[in-house]
Order: structure tokens, then C-alpha cells, then sequence
């Protein structure tokens, strides 16, 4: 149970890290294209 | 049968204490020379066993500690006779601590060597310890023992530069009935995909783990050691087979190697005898090579000594000028614990430090146990087992969170104004993100920046709630096992 909370937890802030890192990445690329 | 046998080396001095030697008292037995570890588990010497004069370690234990694991050891240890396994000679209890008399390995753990001479290792000299480890771990494996914790920390060297398998503590046995393992046991970094899924795993995890020390040596820390432990062990079974970061700097063999090791599917992964034939490992250059090595990190440990005893004087020094500005003619005395222990950084600088020197990283570095399977070994009568699941009780797996968590903090502390309790915002868990857009960019970062320390916090929370509930249980079963001890 202990491992699958983890899991779930791990799994969550995964997800959210790679939409925060996927909207850095397209702001800078849009501002490098506006460039 | 014969072929791992045969390479066993047949100049041996003490191979076993004799009945008379265990009769007696220990300090009659060996003269303790110089401490050369510590650890949570307790404390490794150096030690001269008189009759003979030969040199050994001496691990000494509290004997409250979890003395489960610590009987695996010795019974892993007691069953394998091989040049690249970690001899043990026998055990005394004395006051309250348990004394294992074991093979000293003069040149260190290879972890240690990397960071005393602060140099990553050559291929040559990476090949030549890759064959003597896995002479161990052929012996090992045929013997059908699982070593399950295989890292740089856990390969010694002796003062001839042979390697020879250490810490036994999490080892495991196969039977007839069981020819699979399911414990998830290990150190994140170097855990195979197939342990972490626990789907069952054989022999072959070790090798996986041999492929992750291979890149270790190669580059000074294993693959992911950057990042959280806890991502590192679901992205291990998720992502495709770590490589070298460099590949053009290594030879075609030795990235083969690495690939022959490092394959997801343990039916397709190469075992320890077909790993003796690759041409990396099967013309080194003997151990020889590595001689330089060990005289330098020896070098490196006495410029160590040296630089930390003056510190400790010059701070005494100072101490006493300020508290005993009249104290006149009084000498400085000497460090208590001169020259035998000190703290290295372990992977990267801030992940996990603390690495005690010649001792495995073990406890350090966070050896992992879940969902502990032993008690189905009990029937097989392979090995002496607890009734009790799940040991040992606390140390690996939570005892890592521990550790970490105190050095998470830290790091949390320098980089950030905020704890991490102080943070106002949790992550959206019905996974729509759309709202990232209307944030500005420093926003964004801000918020990447915060989410290891969040995830902590909120790991640490959980582990709180499990150890809460977990303790009456653990404390129940220690208990008992008290009771029950013949050991």
C-alpha cells in the first residue's frame, strides 16, 4: 500500500513536472521565434 | 561445476577460527588496530589476529540492531569459498555487541577509491575489476545466491587489486521451489526493472546491477543519480536502458558490455559465466594495474588524516584562546579518532552524502527492502529466516527517506526562502493543466523549482503515516523476536 501511494504520488507530480517543462519549452521557443 | 571452483586461490593463511579461539575473549584473540568505518549498523576495524599475524576486519554490531539481517550475512557469507567473495572467519558476542570476524580488503570499496583520488577509472582498470566481479558473481549465482545490492560500495579490493563481493545483508537465496524473488530489495540507482516491477527476478538482476556499476566507474555516479530516488525507480522500468553520456569517449567493447548488461528483459540478459567470454573482461591486464590505485587512494586517505587533524588542532587551538586565554603550557591533544573515518560526498554533491570510507554504502545510500518474500524461504529450509515478515524492520527502505529527508532539507533551505511546509499550492490532481498558460514564465519556473521539495514533503508525510501505523506492529514483533533469540 505504502509503495502504491508512492506510486500514485510519483506518478502525479511526473505528470504536472512534464506540463510545467512542456509550457517552459513552448514560451521559449514562441519567444525565440518572435525573435 | 568445476570450472568455478577451480578458481578458487589456494594461498590462504586463517580460513577458519578455531574452537579455541572462539572460546575466548576476542581482545585475546586479535589485536584491534585502527577503526575503518562506521556506520548506522556500527563500526569496522582493523584488526592483527595474533597467532598468525594476519590482518582482518571486525564489524562490530549492537546486538539490539536488526540482527535478522545480520545472521543473513553471516550465513551468505559462511556458505560461499571463493577468491572474489569476502571470506568470513566467525563471530563473538562481547557486552553488548555482536564482533564478525571477516576477510580485510586492504585497497577499500572501488566507491571509495573513485572518491579518495577524486578520478573516475580507465577503461582498462574497469574491465579488469568487471572480470573479477564477475568471477564472484558466477561462483555466487551458482551457488544460486542473489547478491542484490551490487555497486561500486559493495566490491572491495584487496591490497593486490583483487575484487571480491561484500555486504551480504541483502542477499538472497534461490531453491528448487523458488526460482524466482519478489522482495523489492536493493539501492534505487542500480535496481533492475524487474525487481522494481516486482514481477519475479533471478540471478540476472545482478548483472543488470553489475552494467549500472560499470557506468559508475566509468563516470562516478550511477545513471539518475541526479534526481529523486523515488522517480529514479519508476522511471528504471519505464525508460529504455541507461547508456553511457558519452559514448564516443568509450570503446565499442566496453559500450557493449554495458548493453549486454543493461537489457530490460532478464530472459535476454547475459549471465555472469557469458559475461566472463566478452571481449572486455576476457584479456585485461590482471590485477596489477590497479595497484596504482590503491597506493594513491591510500595516499589520498593520509593527505585526509593529515589535513583534518590539523583542523582539529588548529580548531582546539582556537577553542582554548577563547575559553582558556591563560591556560599557558598546555598541550593540544590528539584527535580521538585520528585518521580512521571520514564523510565523502556519495553521488552527486548534494544528493547523498556521508559515505563512510572501506564500509559499504549500504545504509548510506539507502539499500532498499519491500514487500520482503523470506518467509516463503523458511519452508524451503534453505536459510536460517525469521517468522517475521518484512524485515528489516525499518532500516533499508524508510531508513533512506530518513537520511535523505535531513539533506533534502538542507538543500531545500539553502535554495530556497520557504520550507517546504510553507508552500501554499498543490499540484491539480484531476490532470487538466490548461490554467499553465496564463502564467508568465518566471511563474512556470517558479513552480518547477518547488516540486522536488514538495514531492518530498509530501513522500515524508506519507512515510510518517506508515511508520505511525507500522510501529506498534514492529515493536510487537521485536518483542517477540527477543524472546526468541538463540542465536
Amino acid at each position: 500500500l505504502f509503495m502504491k501511494e508512492l506510486e500514485r504520488i510519483v506518478k502525479l507530480y511526473e505528470a504536472y513536472r512534464q506540463a510545467l517543462i512542456t509550457e517552459v519549452e513552448t514560451r521559449k521557443q514562441r519567444q525565440q521565434w518572435y525573435a | 561445476m568445476d570450472t568455478v571452483q577451480m578458481r578458487h586461490h589456494p594461498k590462504r593463511q586463517l580460513k577458519k577460527l578455531s574452537e579455541e579461539n572462539l572460546n575466548k575473549q576476542p581482545e585475546e584473540v586479535f589485536d584491534v588496530l585502527e577503526k575503518l568505518g562506521e556506520g548506522s549498523y556500527g563500526s569496522v576495524f582493523k584488526a592483527s589476529h595474533k597467532e598468525t599475524s594476519q590482518i582482518v576486519a571486525i564489524k562490530q554490531i549492537p546486538v539490539e540492531s536488526d540482527l535478522q539481517e545480520i545472521i543473513k550475512e553471516i550465513s551468505i557469507m559462511q556458505q560461499c569459498d571463493s577468491l572474489h567473495v569476502v571470506k568470513y572467519y566467525g563471530s563473538y558476542f562481547k557486552n553488548t555487541d555482536l564482533w564478525i570476524v571477516m576477510e580485510y580488503c586492504g585497497g577499500g570499496s572501488v566507491s571509495d577509491i573513485i572518491r579518495l583520488r577524486k578520478q573516475t577509472l580507465k577503461e582498462d582498470e574497469i574491465a579488469t575489476i568487471l572480470q573479477s566481479t564477475l568471477k564472484g558473481l558466477e561462483y555466487l549465482h551458482f551457488m544460486r545466491k542473489i547478491h542484490r545490492d551490487i555497486k561500486a560500495g559493495n566490491i572491495l579490493l584487496n591490497s593486490e587489486g583483487i575484487a571480491k563481493l561484500a555486504d551480504f545483508g541483502v542477499a538472497g537465496q534461490l531453491t528448487d521451489t523458488m526460482a524466482k524473488r519478489n522482495t523489492v530489495i536493493g539501492t534505487p540507482f542500480w535496481m533492475a526493472p524487474e525487481v522494481i516491477q516486482e514481477i519475479g527476478y533471478n540471478c540476472v538482476a545482478d548483472i543488470w546491477s553489475l552494467g549500472i556499476t560499470a557506468i559508475e566507474m566509468a563516470e562516478g555516479k550511477p545513471p539518475y543519480a541526479d534526481i529523486h530516488p523515488m522517480r529514479a525507480i519508476f522511471m528504471i522500468p519505464s525508460n529504455p536502458p541507461p547508456t553511457l553520456r558519452k559514448p564516443e569517449l568509450w570503446s565499442k567493447n566496453f559500450i557493449d558490455f554495458i548493453n549486454q548488461c543493461l537489457v530490460k528483459n532478464p530472459e535476454q540478459r547475459a549471465s555472469a559465466t557469458e559475461l566472463l567470454q566478452h571481449p572486455f573482461v576476457k584479456t585485461t591486464k590482471g590485477a596489477a594495474i590497479l595497484r596504482h590505485l590503491i597506493n594513491e587512494a591510500m595516499e589520498a586517505k593520509i593527505k585526509q588524516i593529515e589535513l583534518h587533524q590539523r583542523e582539529v588542532e588548529q580548531e582546539e587551538e582556537e577553542n582554548d584562546d577563547d575559553d582558556e586565554p591563560d591556560s599557558g603550557t598546555m598541550v593540544q591533544p590528539r584527535g580521538k579518532d585520528m585518521g580512521t573515518m571520514r564523510e565523502f560526498s556519495t553521488m552527486s554533491e548534494e544528493a547523498a552524502n556521508t559515505m563512510v570510507e572501506n564500509e559499504h554504502l549500504t545504509t548510506q545510500l539507502g539499500t532498499m527492502l519491500i514487500n520482503n518474500d523470506e518467509e516463503e524461504e523458511e519452508e524451503s529450509g534453505t536459510m536460517k529466516q525469521s517468522s517475521q515478515p518484512a524485515q528489516p524492520s525499518k532500516p533499508s527502505f524508510l531508513e533512506y527517506f530518513e537520511k535523505n529527508e535531513i539533506q533534502f532539507n538542507a538543500a531545500e533551505k539553502n535554495s530556497a526562502a520557504e520550507s517546504p511546509s510553507s508552500f501554499e499550492w498543490k499540484i491539480p490532481l484531476n490532470g487538466d493543466y490548461s490554467f499553465l498558460k496564463e502564467w508568465g514564465v518566471d511563474e512556470l519556473q517558479k513552480k518547477l523549482n518547488e516540486l522536488d521539495p514538495m514531492m518530498n514533503q509530501e513522500i515524508e508525510e506519507i512515510h510518517q503515516r506508515y511508520q505511525a501505523k507500522r510501529q506498534p506492529i514492529l515493536e510487537a514483533i521485536d518483542s517477540k523476536k527477543r524472546r526468541q533469540q538463540n542465536f
